[in-house]
């Protein structure tokens, strides 16, 4: 109790989301075309430790410690690439389910990290529906890791609750897995 | 003249790490 969202928060979420899925399709064409700096090489899409390492970053993959630069998202080798546009749309559909396999497996030995949870996020905005049986359990096995990493979090103020909320949000309520809601 | 620019200015190549900082951050702020 009090930390699960509110019905009209997680209708906002669900919403929005839509709208963002909406223009993702709208624009990954222009943004398919668009040429990736050097620094950036994607993985093969069996390549799970590259594709681990690509996201999350050496520091959390290698779990090395955290060098602050001051420049914070300059060094992307070591902190991960962000979620960007043109790094996403160039992804297909097999890489798209691949690469959350990948993280989600990551997560249910993990912590929560924020990089998790960006490129959660827009693999789940890249997810084409109606969704194969291997995506429905994956999102599935996603929403329950959130619950029971919230369940344990011992403050409302934690920086992660927001992200699991969201998460769990759009896992029941904008891929249909109701069950799993937060009523 | 179609607004086409308008959009693409607004979508940038960050805008899905912005639309989920947007999100995290409305639930901080409900």
């Amino acid at each position: 109790l009090g930390f699960s969202p509110s019905l009209k928060w997680q209708q906002q979420q669900v919403g929005n989301f839509s709208d963002i899925r909406q223009s993702v399709n709208k624009h990954r064409q222009l943004w398919q075309t668009k040429t990736l700096d050097d620094n950036v090489i994607m993985p093969k899409i069996d390549d799970e430790e590259g594709w681990k390492r690509f996201c999350l970053g050496e520091n959390v993959c290698l779990n090395t410690a955290q060098t602050d630069s001051g420049e914070p998202g300059v060094d992307y080798i070591k902190m991960g690439f962000p979620p960007f546009l043109s790094i996403v749309s160039k992804l297909n559909q097999a890489t798209v389910s691949a690469v959350l396999e990948y993280l989600i497996n990551w997560f249910e030995e993990r912590e929560f990290v924020p990089q998790l949870g960006r490129w959660l996020y827009a693999l789940l905005a890249c997810l084409e529906k109606p969704l194969l049986p291997e995506a429905h359990s994956l999102i599935r096995q996603l929403a329950r890791r959130c619950s029971t990493v919230r369940a344990n979090l011992e403050s409302k103020d934690d920086e992660r609750l927001s992200a699991l909320n969201l998460l769990i949000c759009l896992v029941a309520r904008y891929f249909e897995q109701n069950d799993l809601a937060d009523k | 003249g179609t607004g086409q620019s308008d959009d693409s200015d607004i979508w940038d190549d960050t805008a899905l790490i912005k639309a989920y900082d947007k999100a995290v951050a409305s639930f901080k702020k409900s």
